[in-house]
């Protein structure tokens, strides 16, 4: 699975997700990536991307929820990101990345690491896969 | 109101065993894709625009689980599927099922800009794309030997393995590396190993 999360200078989010789903998996399987709300996410607060196990991330219809903890909690990005890959996957296991409106970028994982690059206007960039 | 950002993935779940220069490969690939982002952004492309650029620009390097070098099906085949969204509006497009489109996320943008609905898939999906006049591939062109390679190991351990990249080494070394979970852990009444992470 790949994703990229992005607010441009006028604070508008967007999210995308593409995936060839799971190696051995059924024929006509449907994950979490085209599935918005779950894979994938934006709106006017922030932008989601998910990747890993398909079937927690729609149980825990991931994507949205940060949008809701930080909409209705008043969480920051990062704090919304950590609490839902904490309390929202059972035993799943799962990564995201994500942006928020005012320039915040954020990424979280519960996995054996996660492949991800992140970057902001003042020149931070980052590209990493473990913890 | 603070500047742009940018975040790009390229799955999680990650072999521990992967060799250095497999790491290496991603890390470059991830910093080409930044870059991209970086520049569109630079040039004052909308969020939308930049997002599709760059999941273009993943779908394309085998590297990563996503159109060429997708994760196979039981039956050897590339079943892909992508979503977009624009969050001003909260305007989506996802499709599932595509079997011979070059690129799903430009299609997942299409659905989002040019149909009436918010998803397609499977056979409708492939012929909104022949309407639509995106680049069509065979299936093959999605198809890698590493990947063949994964398809065996998860086969002879009847198993639905971690999308692990795996060792550039034999596949005899990537036994150990691709994830087979023994666990006992339980989701939804199953033994939590047949969710492998994509």
């Amino acid at each position: 699975t790949v994703g990229c999360v992005v607010v441009d200078s006028q604070g508008r989010c967007a999210a995308a997700t593409s995936t060839g789903g799971l190696m051995n998996k059924m024929s006509g399987r449907i994950g979490d990536s085209p599935l918005i709300g779950a894979g994938t996410y934006a709106c006017d607060l922030c932008a989601v991307s998910c990747t890993g196990e398909g079937e927690a991330i729609i149980r825990g219809t991931l994507a949205r929820d940060v949008a809701a903890v930080m909409e209705y909690k008043g969480l920051q990005l990062q704090d919304a990101v950590d609490y839902v890959i904490k309390k929202r996957l059972d035993e799943g296991k799962a990564g995201m990345i994500a942006v928020s409106s005012n320039g915040e970028v954020a990424y979280g994982f519960n996995t054996t690491g996660m492949f991800r690059g992140c970057a902001t206007e003042d020149g931070f960039m980052e590209v990493g896969i473990w913890e | 109101m603070g500047g742009w950002a940018i975040a790009v993935h390229g799955g999680a779940g990650v072999d521990p065993n992967l060799p250095q220069e497999r790491q290496e490969q991603a890390k470059q690939l991830l910093t080409r894709c930044l870059n991209l982002g970086i520049s569109a952004l630079r040039s004052s492309l909308p969020a939308i625009d930049v997002v599709e650029l760059v999941v273009r620009e993943l779908e394309t390097d085998p590297l990563f689980n996503s159109g060429r070098g997708s994760a196979l099906t039981e039956k050897g085949t590339v079943e892909m599927e992508a979503s977009i969204m624009d969050g001003p509006r909260r305007r989506c497009g996802a499709v599932s099922g595509l079997t011979t489109v070059k690129n799903p996320v430009s299609l997942a943008r299409l659905v989002m800009d040019k149909s009436p609905h918010s998803y397609l898939a499977f056979s409708g999906a492939e012929e909104f794309a022949r309407q639509q006049g995106v680049e069509l591939v065979e299936n093959e062109y999605f198809i890698t030997e590493d990947n063949v390679g994964m398809l065996k190991l998860a086969k002879e351990a009847n198993k639905i393995v971690f999308d692990y990249r795996i060792p550039a080494l034999g596949l005899e070394t990537c036994s150990a590396g691709a994830g087979m979970v023994e666990s006992a852990l339980q989701m939804n009444g199953l033994p939590i190993s047949i969710y492998a992470p994509e």
